[in-house]
């Protein structure tokens, strides 16, 4: 929080935003291509200072690539202590149980359900950290951009529906998850626009898909009539079977 | 084209190729190529007709017939040892709904990879990969799914004959897959407890030939069938196995890593974990796959609510989009989001997959547990979502998403198995939280030792499970940096 973003010396030191964004993506993939196994948090580290270099040490300005990990990171901790928290609370209560005199394996049955939930935080937790590594991987600027949106939907969707035990808490505040399920909705308007070009780039061709509904030229009602044609209940007008059952019994 | 998919398709603010690029790992071309080589030979490499229009029967004939024809085109057109490729002209021609080849080449030949030594891999992998001899993977009982542990079937090692003697001792031990077993196999790497000298050492995996290879009928001592139909894959048998004192050599007990002497000594592995390697294998390919069908099914949503238009926003204004709805979007976006997440996991676990197999090879087995423990998580989590997204996107496309037309009834049946099938998901969750729970029984905040400071110092470094490690925050940060 102390290199506060100040949106008047980022105009006046930005001429040219998308020069900027080239930069930042640029170094982000050099490093990471240069030291593969770095962890987010290093890499993060190394282009602060690069930055600063590049800055100035008393300007404040964070560009714009910086601003959106500085939050990300801040929702990244969220997912982080919930997993902890959810892994710390089921081994407290698998010690309690064993204090109370239950074996390790009654213990373990009894924590059976808090251990599931641990598991699936941790996992989630694990998910959500590839995703937000993998964004700087991504050279291209306006894939990038529609991929940071959709991680912000990804992380905003994820914590609104997992956020309980961290209200309860105390960890959030019912005002960051007001902003939170903002975030979620300005984030569904955000990728609406480019939601078909979104799915065409999986490359899935009609062949694949076997799809009357998803057909990559939108044909769907024409085509429906002639994939019923496949039916072989259309083979007869009046099915073979119809007298002897349906037919008889109406008549009579 | 539909007016609304250009219309749509106008409005995107980047390349998708580029992004397709990105999402198939630089093989957007390459998949290209395939298609068309695989379009050009028409009727031989295309179903007869909509697999949903035939019943069982006509499906698996069907598909047998494709997956022949697929076998002697494969060589032409792809790099049958890349499994990307392999798995993308499977699913061009035999379509998701199983093949005999699918199991053969996703688990047999992965297992026997992984579980034979030099001598072994020589003498059946050259089989394997020309397709002279059809394989699966039987691991699960009736009454033993995930539990590895509580496997009946027994191999007992005779050293007067140097045979193993395979044994069903129950009606629960009999080997129970789903995945071509019963019919259209004809060797199988089963997972058996080992008895050696009058002791048992746990489960391990034998190449067992089921069927005679000229006349496909099942070999004496072993009953072979199909329990009848299921949940998804209609083109597999739902394949059931049984053994009465069945012999095979010894050196048909696949001995990478443990080994069994002609003395009957028992030799054991490495790691006790890796013997699990072929699974780790499975789970770490099924999450990208899960990530294909999810995108496949939100494709298909996502566009029939572009073309399809209900109701109106504003009165007068005209029907609108149905994806235009916050509600529509609120259903379908958050499943697109899912699709990248899980994409991106399951790349990432796949690499670390390599790492470790490359790592055991050099003897060193300490990333095992962590890839065993994550994949089996993973493997829960990703199966639970892509099973609710599909359903979502069916959901999505009202009363012809319920049509077998749209694909998604198909795609559904397909990943509601995967919540069972590698390993039921409670089981998967408990996996995993035995090494959280022995993880976290080591971490302290706050300490004066140096050496314990030190150590979770390391720790806190590991990408997987570092977090827990670290002193946690009070509250949060959001909206304040």
């Amino acid at each position: 929080s102390k290199w506060s973003f100040t949106s008047g010396s980022l105009t006046e030191f930005v001429k040219d935003e998308s020069i900027q964004v080239w930069y930042h993506s640029t170094y982000l993939v050099e490093l990471r291509r240069i030291v593969p196994k770095l962890t987010f948090y290093e890499i993060f580290t190394i282009s602060y200072d690069f930055e600063s270099d590049w800055v100035g040490d008393s300007d404040c300005v964070v560009a714009p690539t910086k601003i959106f990990f500085f939050q990300v990171l801040d929702y990244l901790e969220a997912f982080e202590h919930n997993s902890r928290r959810l892994i710390l609370s089921a081994l407290d209560y698998i010690q309690q149980q064993k204090k109370l005199g239950r074996s390790a394996e009654e213990a373990w049955n009894e924590a059976g359900v808090l251990l599931c939930h641990a598991s699936k935080a941790h996992t989630q937790t694990f998910m959500v950290r590839i995703f937000i590594e993998t964004i700087p991987k991504i050279e291209d600027i306006a894939v990038r951009n529609v991929m940071e949106d959709i991680l912000w939907l990804y992380i905003s969707y994820e914590l609104v529906h997992s956020a309980v035990g961290l209200l309860e808490e105390g960890f959030l505040s019912s005002i960051q998850m007001g902003i939170i399920r903002k975030k979620m909705f300005a984030s569904l308007a955000k990728i609406r626009p480019n939601s078909v070009a979104l799915v065409d780039s999986f490359d899935f061709t009609d062949r694949e898909l076997r799809s009357v509904l998803g057909r990559k030229d939108g044909k769907v009602y024409e085509n429906l009539l002639e994939w019923a044609s496949n039916s072989p209940l259309n083979e007869h007008d009046v099915l073979p079977f119809h007298e002897k059952y349906l037919g008889s019994a109406m008549r009579e | 084209v539909n007016p609304d998919l250009t219309e749509e398709r106008k409005k995107a603010t980047f390349d998708p190729f580029k992004l397709g690029n990105f999402f198939w790992q630089g093989q957007l071309q390459r998949r290209k190529e395939i298609l068309a080589y695989v379009e050009a030979q028409g009727a031989e490499l295309s179903p007869r007709m909509p697999e949903v229009f035939m019943n069982r029967m006509e499906q698996m004939e069907d598909v047998a017939r494709l997956s022949v024809a697929m076998a002697s085109h494969a060589e032409k057109v792809i790099d049958v040892f890349k499994p990307e490729e392999q798995f993308y002209f499977n699913s061009l021609i035999c379509g998701f709904n199983g093949s005999p080849f699918h199991l053969h080449l996703i688990m047999a030949v992965p297992a026997m990879i992984n579980s034979c030594d030099d001598d072994q891999a020589t003498e059946w992998l050259p089989k394997l990969l020309n397709r002279e001899v059809i394989a699966t993977y039987a691991q699960t009982e009736m009454g033993h799914g995930t539990n590895l542990r509580a496997l009946e079937t027994t191999a007992t090692y005779d050293p007067s004959t140097e045979q193993f003697i395979l044994n069903t001792p129950t009606i629960t031990a009999t080997k129970w897959w789903p995945g071509a077993l019963g019919k259209s196999v004809n060797y199988a790497v089963v997972i058996a407890q080992l008895w050696t000298n009058g002791k048992c050492y746990g489960p391990h995996p034998f190449w067992v030939q089921l069927r005679d290879l000229d006349t496909h009928k099942s070999l004496p001592g072993i009953t072979l069938g199909d329990i009848g139909p299921k949940l998804g894959t209609p083109s597999n048998d739902n394949g059931f196995l049984r053994f009465e004192n069945y012999r095979i050599p010894r050196r048909y007990m696949l001995m990478k890593h443990a080994k069994v002497l002609p003395t009957g000594e028992y030799l054991p592995p490495l790691h006790a974990k890796v013997g699990y390697t072929s699974m780790m294998y499975v789970r770490s390919m099924m999450i990208y796959g899960h990530a294909i069908y999810l995108a496949q099914a939100v494709t298909i949503a996502i566009r029939y609510s572009c073309i399809r238009r209900q109701g109106e926003i504003k009165p007068g204004a005209g029907e609108v989009k149905v994806l235009d709805y916050t509600t529509q979007q609120y259903r379908l976006l958050p499943v697109l989001a899912h699709v990248f997440a899980i994409a991106f996991t399951g790349l990432y676990i796949n690499q670390l997959y390599y790492t470790v197999i490359g790592d055991i090879n050099a003897g060193d087995v300490s990333l095992l547990a962590d890839l065993h423990s994550l994949g089996s998580g993973l493997k829960a989590l990703t199966s639970w979502q892509i099973t609710r997204g599909v359903e979502q996107c069916r959901l999505a496309c009202g009363g012809h998403g319920y049509s077998d037309a749209s694909g998604l009834p198909s795609l559904y049946t397909m990943v509601a198995g995967s919540l069972t099938y590698e390993g039921e998901n409670i089981v998967m969750l408990l996996q995993t939280a035995r090494s959280l729970m022995k993880m976290s029984a080591e971490v302290s905040y706050i300490t004066d030792n140096l050496e314990k400071i030190e150590e979770n110092e390391q720790k806190m470094k590991n990408p997987i499970s570092g977090y827990i490690f670290r002193k946690p925050s009070i509250s949060s940060r959001i909206n304040e940096n």
